[in-house]
């Protein structure tokens, strides 16, 4: 069998030292193995970079451990907005969503957008109703929030400043305990 | 920020990226992920890339396509063309993160300038390996 690799990464960032953020670092590290081990059996059985990386990254989104999908950072009104993208090395060929509501997993639209769409990049409803079309799986935003999340914004609303989902330990959901 | 990087069996290489972006953005912020050759990148002629941070840094300096670039052109090995871009562009334009790329022999490189990032790693021999530090 010709070899074969694959890499994740699930988010960088200044992350926090102490017990909570031990146990954090400790259930990420399953969640890292399971996607590594899901795009792996993709490889194994021939299939495609492409399909190895879909089925990684969706291992990542349905985590609410990650800053994806499932668990993603809440934006300024309490929502999120999420963005993906693929892009497949033989053909050079790319897809991409941003700025999505609904949509499950993101990556899927993605990749449908490289696969069954003339553009490369859709954005906000246009995304969601194109991903609809294509059959994939819509949901209520309700979904994507996590009660960590909430109180993560809710530290750093009115600071008028952003911040990265890994960074100031005490923001993370890891430190309320919200551990999925 | 959630992303792989994937070498297959035929010697085709792969990149995703999937993210909520930042805590409290406004105004329809978008960062780095959906914007190709910024942070997500792939070229069976030099390297696979998916990028994690201040995604207006990796959107200024295209951060994924500058790391494939030094490889296609440069002659660069994929953990210099990583190393240089994630370490040095990437900070002098104010910003911080870190990246996952893959060439197409299957060198690798996940250089970051934070404290830690979620990585890991799994050969086609089945062993793996997870960081989140050095």
């Amino acid at each position: 069998m010709a070899k074969f690799t694959l890499l994740v990464h699930g988010g960088a960032g200044d992350v926090s030292a102490g017990p909570t953020a031990r146990q954090r670092e400790r259930k990420s590290r399953l969640v890292l193995k399971q996607a590594l081990l899901c795009g792996y059996r993709v490889l194994k059985m021939g299939g495609t970079a492409i399909d190895a990386v879909v089925a990684a990254v969706k291992v990542l989104e349905d985590s609410p451990l990650f800053n994806a999908a499932r668990g993603s950072v809440l934006t300024h009104r309490g929502g999120v907005e999420m963005d993906a993208a693929v892009m497949d090395g033989k053909t050079l060929s790319a897809g991409a969503v941003a700025g999505v509501r609904k949509i499950k997993n993101p990556i899927e639209a993605a990749v449908a957008v490289m696969r069954c769409c003339q553009g490369v990049l859709l954005a906000g409803e246009g995304a969601e109703q194109f991903a609809a079309e294509q059959g994939l799986k819509i949901v209520k935003q309700t979904y994507f929030i996590t009660a960590g999340r909430r109180r993560q914004l809710q530290r750093i609303r009115n600071s008028h400043t952003m911040q990265l989902d890994h960074d100031s330990g005490t923001d993370h959901p890891a430190e309320d305990t919200e551990l999925g | 920020t959630v992303g792989a990087v994937a070498l297959d069996q035929y010697g085709n290489l792969a990149a995703g990226t999937s993210t909520g972006g930042l805590v409290n953005k406004r105004f329809g912020r978008i960062g780095d992920s959906p914007i190709i050759g910024a942070g997500t990148y792939a070229d069976n002629g030099s390297v696979a890339v998916s990028a994690t941070g201040t995604g207006e840094s990796f959107i200024r300096s295209v951060c994924a396509h500058e790391i494939a670039a030094r490889v296609k052109y440069c002659g660069f090995s994929v953990g210099r063309a990583a190393t240089e871009v994630t370490k040095t562009v990437i900070p002098a334009l104010g910003g911080r993160g870190g990246v996952i790329a893959l060439d197409h022999a299957g060198r690798f490189a996940m250089p970051y300038v934070t404290r830690g990032m979620y990585r890991g790693l799994i050969r086609s021999n089945g062993q793996s390996q997870v960081w989140v530090f050095d």
